[in-house]
Parts: structure tokens; C-alpha cells; sequence
């Protein structure tokens, strides 16, 4: 499985 | 998005555009580390991938874009449009030392072993050092404009109000990054002598010195 973090801050 | 995460943005903003305004207005970059604004176009270039991959909010977009091309343009400013005003000798800091240990650190200790995350804590990490060849700078020729202690002062209250943001976020979201805190709090304490002075001297002496 691809693991996708998402980073939501700048 | 709560009140420490956007009064940060706008003081990492604000110190962007300070620096652009300060060297486009005197035509000159003295004083100015070239190689930490060359450092902050890696951090932006490398964290920033995720424009290309996923889409946050018209707000972090517009934010990630702004940021990018503001310092691409820094970097024009120094090293094309006014080099003759670039104090290169002054400039001596040695940035393999940064980049390289940050380059392995990124590779060693990340959320997951891929490509784009491994470029993004490696940003995370590079942002936290970027600044010590300015500072490096600063106490080698023992002095700064006034205006370039406002920028350092807007760029490291802008990661301690990511600090407070990241407190609020773990009370109320339960959200927490490890090492984009770590990084963080490490990034903050280079900026406390500076602050200290900055409040102590700079606010009623000029030039500022150290």
C-alpha cells in the first residue's frame, strides 16, 4: 500500500 | 486554521516581502546573506511539491505560490539584478555543513520512506538551520540595518507562533507532527539571542549592533 500524508500547513 | 497558524503565516509573509521591499527600494543587498535566501528557495521548492499532487484550499495555494515566487525573486535581486551590492566575502558560511548532515537526517527520520516525504521533511529540516549563514553574517560584521532585524524578527516569530498553533492543534485536534515540532522548537531557540537583542537594543539603537 502507498501511504499519502497530507501536510495541510504552510 | 486557528488564530497562531494565520497571524504565522502573515508574519512569515510580512518578512518575505520586507526583504523583497528593503532590497528593491535601496537598490542594494548589503547586509543580506545570499546564501540563506538561496537556502529558503530549496525549503519552499522542496516542501511545495504537493501543489502538483494535491490541492488544500485555494488559501494554502495561494500562499505556497506567493511564497515560492517571492523568493526566487529574493535570490534574482542578490545574485543578478544588484550583485555588485552583494557582500559575498561577508558571506561565508558553509552550507554543506548544513545541507548535507539535513540531507541524511531527512533520509533517516521521515513519516514515510518516499520520495516526496522524504523532500518534504528534508525542507522541514533545512528551514530550521536556513538562517544561520544570515546570522553567521550579522556577527561577523557586527552590525545590521534596522530594517533587516524587522525581517529576522517577523521570520522567527512566525515559526514560535507555529509552536503555539501546534499546542492548540494537539488540544483540540489531536493533531500532532513529531518532526515538523522538533524541527520547529529547534528553529525558534536560534532566533532567542536575537529576539532578546532585537527587543533590548534594536527597537532604540541604530544601526543595530550586536
Amino acid at each position: 500500500g502507498e501511504v499519502l500524508t497530507q501536510h495541510d500547513e504552510l | 486554521m486557528n488564530v497562531f497558524r494565520l497571524t504565522g503565516d502573515l508574519s512569515h509573509l510580512a518578512a518575505i516581502i520586507i526583504l523583497l521591499l528593503k532590497i528593491w527600494k535601496s537598490r542594494s543587498c548589503a547586509g543580506i546573506s545570499g546564501k540563506s535566501q538561496i537556502l529558503f528557495a530549496i525549503v519552499f521548492t522542496t516542501r511545495y511539491l504537493d501543489l502538483l499532487t494535491s490541492f488544500i484550499s485555494l488559501y494554502n495555494t495561494c500562499m505556497k505560490v506567493i511564497y515560492i515566487g517571492c523568493a526566487y525573486a529574493t535570490v534574482y535581486l542578490i545574485y543578478a539584478k544588484f550583485r555588485a551590492t552583494y557582500d559575498g566575502n561577508h558571506d561565508s558560511f558553509r552550507v554543506e555543513f548544513l545541507v548535507v548532515p539535513v540531507g541524511g537526517l531527512s533520509v533517516l527520520i521521515n513519516h514515510d520512506f518516499s520520495p516526496l516525504e522524504i523532500l518534504w521533511t528534508f525542507s522541514i529540516y533545512l528551514e530550521s538551520v536556513a538562517i544561520l549563514p544570515q546570522l553567521f553574517m550579522i556577527s561577523k560584521t557586527g552590525e545590521a540595518e534596522t530594517i533587516t532585524t524587522h525581517y529576522l524578527f517577523c521570520l522567527g516569530l512566525y515559526r514560535a507562533l507555529y509552536l503555539f498553533n501546534w499546542i492548540w492543534r494537539f488540544y483540540f485536534e489531536g493533531f500532532f507532527d513529531m518532526i515538523a515540532i522538533v524541527a520547529g522548537v529547534v528553529q525558534t531557540v536560534l532566533y532567542c539571542d536575537f529576539f532578546y537583542l532585537y527587543v533590548t537594543k534594536g527597537w532604540f539603537s541604530r544601526p543595530y549592533r550586536l
